[in-house]
């Protein structure tokens, strides 16, 4: 029985598509048969995977046509690495679910036929707090929040945590969060280290062990359409996320 | 007449809210009157000029209800600059706002009674197209987009192209692209450079000669609610929103 796994922060360009699009991966690479989820109007877990972002069955068809999941799911490169790509129509889709019943719901259905078949499913959320984001809150089993260690990356917590209690309440009586993620960590800069410490005081064993460093060949493997795995393997990116990903397993992974 | 400016990028992270705050005072500090408007849920401009995010009026009175902007409006700091803040209440409003007539047109109409105030007007939006950032189109003269020089940003530019021009043909005629910025630029990184000559190339003379560099007190200075000019002025982030807003008047003051 797969896990689904939200990969959400309302704080933009914290690093939650690079997290799906590496971690998602490295679990396939430590042979986890895993499913990306682009759920981003922007694509880019779909385009850092090498898919365009038109001209593609896309996660618009399953949401809002109620398509069947498996119509839009490709492979990504390794053998049990797959994504179900987004496209710009997702766009108008908060508008448009709105108006739906059962609209926080559509992607919980959607999976229901799918999940047995991963080990993982990965679901990249747009930054924001709205429909998209609702349904992968739905859906999911856990919530993963990549932060990075900066102010006002800080200050969104507290109301992030307060839309999953309030999903926890309403819609997924389930859901927990699987933990915080420091992204973009430079060690030599101050307000790196405390930022880390306070994330780390208030939610202790939460947050991940592993912690992704701030490492240029991160930004430069989207623009190859490429996993860090398979742009630079011997990158401190690359080995942060394969790190991760053994750390993700151990936690997550109920035998 | 105050000329009104939408800070705009659907791209999380580019420094909309870091160029709404220190493009804001940078320009009070050339005694221009001005007003920054924060229309993000996540109230990162309303915290960063030092207003609590919750507990005094903010623009969701404004937008949702209807209020007089002059209510909501606080000192911020420079004899000539003012903020007129968000609040968590926001997050709702994407939804709220689509069942209310004339909804993209509601901070337009609310700014009529205001703008004469104001030789500039920042709006702070955030990371999506949806409705908030619609309003922001639809009440400005100009759009203003900051940009990272990295590749997902410089991928969703099109998009946003896309969106103004579908503005400006159903619901701002005057509307027009007032420049592009280049944040977070590190000329040691072939990624910035790289990028920076690809915008350069598209976009031409719309992008702003003031590049802006990363630099680590841009990111400290938010902690204690201030504008980096009130931080540390000597620092590059300071002297960069300061050139910046120099080019800015040129650029976009016409007399
Ligand atoms: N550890 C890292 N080191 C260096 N660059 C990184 C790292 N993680 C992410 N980046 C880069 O930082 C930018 C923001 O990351 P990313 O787009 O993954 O964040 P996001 O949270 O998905 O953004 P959005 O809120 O727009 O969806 C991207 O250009 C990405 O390539
Ligand atoms: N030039 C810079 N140098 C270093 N850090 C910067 C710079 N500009 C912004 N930052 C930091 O980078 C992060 C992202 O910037 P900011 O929050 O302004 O972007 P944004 O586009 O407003 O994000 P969002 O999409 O969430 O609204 C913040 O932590 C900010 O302090
Ligand atoms: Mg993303
Ligand atoms: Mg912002």
């Amino acid at each position: 029985m797969g896990i689904v796994v939200a990969i959400v922060n309302q704080k933009g360009g914290v690093g939650k598509t690079t997290t799906a699009v590496n971690l998602g991966a490295a679990l396939a690479a430590l042979e986890k048969r895993t499913l990306v989820i682009d759920l981003d109007p922007q694509a880019n877990a779909t385009s850092g995977t090498g898919f365009p972002k038109r001209g593609i069955p896309s996660m618009y068809g399953v949401l809002v046509e109620g398509h069947d999941i498996h119509t839009v799911v490709q492979d990504a490169g390794l053998p049990t690495f797959r994504l179900a790509p987004s496209s710009i129509d997702l766009v108008g889709a908060d508008l448009e679910l709105s108006e739906i019943d059962g609209r926080e719901g559509r992607l919980r259905v959607a999976l229901e036929i799918a999940r047995d078949e991963y080990d993982f499913i990965l679901i990249d959320c747009p930054p924001s707090l709205g429909l998209l984001t609702v349904n992968a809150l739905t859906a999911a089993d856990v919530v993963v929040v990549p932060l990075q260690a900066e102010y006002y990356a800080l200050e969104g917590v507290s109301q992030l945590v307060d839309t999953v209690d309030r999903v926890r309440e309403t819609l997924n009586p389930e859901l927990e969060i699987g933990g915080i993620i420091l992204t973009m960590f430079d060690e030599r800069v101050n307000l790196s280290r405390q930022v880390a410490d306070e994330i780390r005081n208030f939610f202790a064993e939460r947050v991940f062990e592993t912690v992704i460093p701030r490492n240029v060949r991160l930004a430069e493997a989207p623009s190859f359409g490429k996993p860090i795995l398979m742009y630079d393997v011997k990158s401190r990116g690359s080995e942060a996320y394969i790190q991760l990903a053994q750390e993700f397993t151990r936690r997550l992974e109920v035998v």
